[in-house]
């Protein structure tokens, strides 16, 4: 399973459609302090399914939309779609692309969907079950947090492990 | 279910204990149940003593040492499941050059299985990566990608 | 006693403002009283605005944002009231080598007053320190001190 | 004031008497992953009465004494000696001069001095107080800690700047 392309609209700093296509290997993303680099990293929880606004540095869900500059409006929408390419089936889906897409409006609306069908949130978090991506994932880490499994209860570890059992 | 977590604890401790000494330059490390008998129940102790030092409480071993140990147990997870892909924000912050370098060796050792995302400032890091992407700010407060040519950074 | 907080507190809430657009190269930030009238139970609260961007809770700012407004706060109360001597260990490890330049001049404003003690592994700091001792473990688990050459560093 | 000197034997990793000498400006520590810096910034916050064992990373205050190595038997006293230069009087006492030592043994017995003469831990505290080096003082950030403050209650900013009022 590699993942090929991430889309991002209104996700945050990321104002203007952005499109990144990835390759197999490693990827680096590199830039100044507060241009977005960490903001990129949670667009993929979100789109994977994070529910937790403190998960992602905010107070509520609606702070992920992209809330204007000195110069530039805030928009009413934010949306992030990912493109995977599952051959091998990694993830839980007889499907050989999976297109991902979710979207949350300034009025509370959420979409989600799944190769252009609507589906629920359940839809997607269910895909990743078990792939290593799934909730409380060790496959991404976030900023300060590389050394928090060593602060973690031993019983949180073995959650962990249990995950790609 | 607890056989196969059995299985997978078994494996990850295996490959734990393994890296470890690859990591570090030494040294020695060990993955244990709290309770070996009640599979539902256990948790999952760590243990990690750097080169030429006395074991002691995870909580003692420096910044660093901490870093490099969380990472090695994350590479020993994906030794024994490959997660499809995996995104690393600026988790070698505190690492030295020295072991920065083993870092980027690993990665490239194990980009095989798995597709890294690094987010990095470390210039250690960004050669060894297969392409980079630049995130700017060049209109204030909204975010850009470009891309960026590995020379101009393997020459910092 | 509430005269001298509150003198103080406008001192320190004073230099925040001046200093934080210096260190940030624009933007503004704020120290506010939870309870101006109250001051026995008063808290304080911090707002920062990096140039261009709009003013968020501090959370949504990045992981270098957050260090440098943090470590303008600290130059803040040391501009009001100098403490003896300052021990900062790693704390711009998540700042941009930009940054770090910015930091090691503030560093340089304010040793006439304050003497720093710097704990870094980035060249721009120890660019900026008047003399760098080394922490070496040759024999393993030891520490020991030596002297290092400034040029050494400037080279690298 | 001025920090002029420090002296370590037995503390954490430093195990050999050392000696290092301060001046005026700005003085860097460096060194790689584990080599003993932040050891060394812990040892300035236990000789001036740090009493929290997990402010030091340990479970115990005996934790800070020398353990040992493969090839160095452990010690049973662990001590540290600070002096400054005090003419400007910026810590709490008429003297010119200040040495103040603290010693810990494996059977639990402390040792505090100010100038060679045996004093109580509050003593050496005392002196600290108001000067912006005592309890709960910004002037001695640790590892990883930079921006504790900003997540910090407001109540606890408040008492920040009361500590140096
Ligand atoms: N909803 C939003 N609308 C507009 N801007 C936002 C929003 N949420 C966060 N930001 C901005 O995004 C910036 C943070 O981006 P991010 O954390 O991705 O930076 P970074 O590149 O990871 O930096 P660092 O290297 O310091 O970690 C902040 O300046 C913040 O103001
Ligand atoms: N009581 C003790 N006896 C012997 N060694 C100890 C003791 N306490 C801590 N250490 C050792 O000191 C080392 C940590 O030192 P320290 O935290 O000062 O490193 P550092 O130079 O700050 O590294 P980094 O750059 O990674 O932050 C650890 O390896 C730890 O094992
Ligand atoms: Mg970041
Ligand atoms: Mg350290």
């Amino acid at each position: 399973m590699g993942l090929t392309r991430l889309q991002l609209k209104g996700f945050k700093s990321f104002a203007d459609a952005t499109t990144i296509e990835f390759s197999p290997g490693i990827t680096g993303i590199v830039g100044p302090n507060g241009s977005g680099k960490s903001n990129l990293s949670e667009s993929m929880r979100w789109v994977m399914g994070e529910q937790s606004a403190k998960g992602l540095r905010g107070n509520q869900m609606a702070d992920v939309i992209f809330a204007g500059t000195a110069l530039r409006p805030a928009v009413n929408m934010a949306e992030v779609t990912m493109t995977f390419d599952n051959r091998d089936h990694a993830l839980k889906s007889a499907l050989k692309t999976l297109v991902v897409r979710r979207a949350l409006y300034t009025d509370g609306t959420s979409e989600y969907a799944i190769n252009g069908k609507t589906c629920r949130l359940k839809d997607i978090t269910d895909l990743f079950m078990d792939s290593g991506l799934g909730k409380g994932s060790f496959a991404i880490i976030g900023q300060g947090r590389v050394d928090e499994i060593l602060n973690s209860k031993p019983e949180t570890r073995r959650d962990l492990i249990e995950e790609v059992a | 279910v607890a056989d196969r977590f059995l299985e997978t604890f078994q494996g990850v401790a295996k490959a734990f204990a393994r890296i470890f000494p690859i990591m570090f330059g030494g040294g020695e490390a060990r993955l244990t149940l709290t309770l070996p008998d009640d599979l539902l129940h256990t948790g999952v102790d760590i243990s990690a003593q750097p080169p030429g030092k006395k074991l002691q409480q995870l909580s003692l071993l420096s910044g660093g040492e901490r870093a490099l140990t969380a990472i090695t147990l994350l590479f020993a997870i994906l030794q024994v499941r490959p997660a499809p892909f995996c995104v690393l924000d600026e988790v070698e912050a505190s690492l030295d050059d020295a072991n920065i370098d083993r870092f980027a060796h690993f990665l490239q050792q194990y980009q095989k299985h798995t597709q890294f995302i690094v987010i990095t400032h470390r210039r250690g890091t960004m050669v060894a990566a297969d392409r980079l992407y630049g995130v700017t700010m060049q209109e204030s407060g909204v975010s850009k990608m470009v891309s960026v040519s590995l020379k101009e950074f393997a020459n910092q």
